[in-house]
């Protein structure tokens, strides 16, 4: 089963 | 203060549908470079980045940014009080606790007029890189939506492989499996309807469908969609309007 990635993982606070 | 008037309302409308099942709230950051908004689905893992740049407008004025918080049902409902062929203009003050919608006829013998209340938002602004994708295909948007449609019969997520040759979207679940495939045609005759795909390497990503369904709420805006891969980061799916566009950001299902 695969599992989802958060956005946040990947950027950043502006 | 904010003075923006849309030539063609049913754009508004159009844009309105394509992202008020993702996000409840958002922000409009209005500035004199146009209308623009960015906020994630609640469980963090879409995002949606919309720009309506201000020659979309005629006339459009802001003096100084704002940002206005809207609620996107509420929005949506005023909206459809909205003819579609209706010239639309939104108005706020610099106080931001009002948005006034305007609604005129074609004939000019029909005005309407709504204010809907606004709210304060403490939206997450996420800085999003610019990036080199390892493989961007550009295809048509309808067809793009009935794939996604089609595959959702079958599963809850879609592989994506795209190659040179062309690019495959397949689904696997209890009842079976199922695979669509487009090779790459940019000699075909109608140029709406061609697959284009520029690739640095091959790319095979998973990503959810029920994203992905809800995204193709944005095909009414555009006649073509661009997806843009890269190994483990976000899928970039672009819809491109006359004086903008829609972007969702969609993070990658992984191997637990």
């Amino acid at each position: 089963a695969a599992v989802q990635d958060n956005l946040r993982i990947f950027y950043g606070r502006d | 203060m904010l003075e923006a008037r849309l030539q063609t309302g049913a754009l508004l409308k159009k844009v309105l549908e394509a992202i008020k099942e993702l996000i409840t709230d958002a922000n409009f950051d209005c500035s004199d470079n146009g209308i623009a908004l960015q906020a994630m689905d609640n469980s963090h893992v879409a995002l949606v980045a919309l720009l309506l740049r201000h020659d979309g407008f005629e006339p459009y004025r802001c003096d100084r940014s704002l940002a206005l918080g809207v609620n996107l049902v509420s929005l949506s409902k005023v909206l459809r009080c909205a003819g579609n062929d209706d010239i639309i203009t939104l108005k706020a003050d610099d106080t931001a606790d009002v948005l006034s919608l305007t609604f005129e006829n074609t004939d000019n013998d029909r005005i309407s007029e709504y204010e809907l209340k606004l709210m304060d938002i403490d939206s997450e602004h996420l800085g999003i890189p610019d990036t080199t994708y390892e493989a961007v295909v550009q295809m048509s948007s309808a067809e793009f939506a009935r794939i996604c449609k089609d595959l959702q019969v079958l599963s809850d997520s879609v592989q994506i492989d795209v190659t040179k040759e062309g690019v495959k979207f397949g689904a696997k679940g209890e009842l079976g499996s199922g695979a669509v495939t487009l090779k790459q045609n940019g000699n075909v005759d109608k140029e709406e309807e061609a697959t284009l795909i520029e690739l640095q390497q091959n790319v095979s990503l998973n990503f959810s469908l029920k994203y992905l369904v809800n995204f193709t709420k944005a095909t009414p805006l555009a006649s073509r969609v661009s997806l843009s891969m890269s190994s483990e980061v976000p899928l970039l799916v672009e819809y491109k309007m006359e004086a903008g566009y829609i972007r969702y950001y969609l993070a990658p299902k992984i191997g637990e």
